[in-house]
């Protein structure tokens, strides 16, 4: 990798910092969690718990799943349930210090990655923009 | 630019062609758009017209947009409305023979971009992760 190519920007530089960051709490019934993503716009987003630590993603084609039935859409489904109940555990992270070349590499298979501390707490988020936008730059130099 | 950092490659040599793009069509009702939304995973897809040219895009938050009531949501809106109604129309697109760097700028905004020919039939998508697989490859030349 000549020095040029690879810019040694961290994930902190690219990340959207926690605060501007939408999310759901564990316990929320899953017709405010579509609500959020509906008003927002986000198709996913993260699941903090109430010491703000990540715990995992959830998006909207995870709960309207829970809401296909034989013949026709059961909304009703959404009240009864939780985000803790359907969202993703098991999801790639990444830490403020990881490099711009790692950081690439893990939203090849995730629109965004989300960004925590040794300990869990939630840092951020890097999307598949802020690391196009950096190659975009990196083609001009 | 050097030579080796931006490949001669082109659109159709990274894009997924029509035959694998799930797709809606003009008419459909909100209800059947959503059921393909949802069984297919995709968040938003292309809309065709019944000869195949390309006319706009849709989305779960497009459709779902139209069921926020006042105080819960109205799903029952759904199976009043067509895609035509709430598709976006005003989108990028792509030809076949676009460059790679070309592309890379187009999904920067947009999580897919519609390809089409000069007359408006439909070619294929470009994808973000697409792009991304390829950005990878050229950091180990
Ligand atoms: N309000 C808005 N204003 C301008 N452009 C918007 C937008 N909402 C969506 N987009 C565009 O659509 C892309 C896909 O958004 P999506 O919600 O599916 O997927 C998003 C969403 O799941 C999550 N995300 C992004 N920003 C977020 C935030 N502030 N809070 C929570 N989640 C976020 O990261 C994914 C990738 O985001 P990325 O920016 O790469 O890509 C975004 C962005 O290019
Ligand atoms: N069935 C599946 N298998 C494996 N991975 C999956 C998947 N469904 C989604 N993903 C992953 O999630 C990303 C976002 O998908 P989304 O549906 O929001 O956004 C998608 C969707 O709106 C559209 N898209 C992708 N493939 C499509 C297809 N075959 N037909 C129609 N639309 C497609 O292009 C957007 C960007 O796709 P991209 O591949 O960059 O990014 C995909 C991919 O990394």
């Amino acid at each position: 990798l000549q020095d040029k190519q690879a810019t040694n920007k961290q994930v902190v530089d690219l990340m959207i910092p926690s605060e501007k960051v939408a999310h759901v709490q564990l316990n929320n019934p899953l017709e405010h969690a579509l609500l959020v993503l509906v008003k927002s716009g986000y198709s996913a987003v993260p699941v903090l718990d109430t010491s703000y630590k990540l715990v995992g993603t959830i998006g909207k084609t995870a709960i309207l799943n829970q809401t296909l039935g034989l013949e026709r859409f059961e909304f009703e489904q959404l009240s009864d349930m939780r985000v803790h109940e359907i969202m993703k555990r098991d999801i790639p992270r990444l830490t403020k210090e990881d490099t711009y070349v790692q950081a690439l590499k893990t939203v090849i298979n995730s629109p965004f990655v989300c960004v925590a501390d040794q300990e869990g707490y939630f840092d951020g988020i890097i999307t598949r923009r802020a690391i196009l936008k950096q190659v975009r730059k990196e083609m001009y130099t």
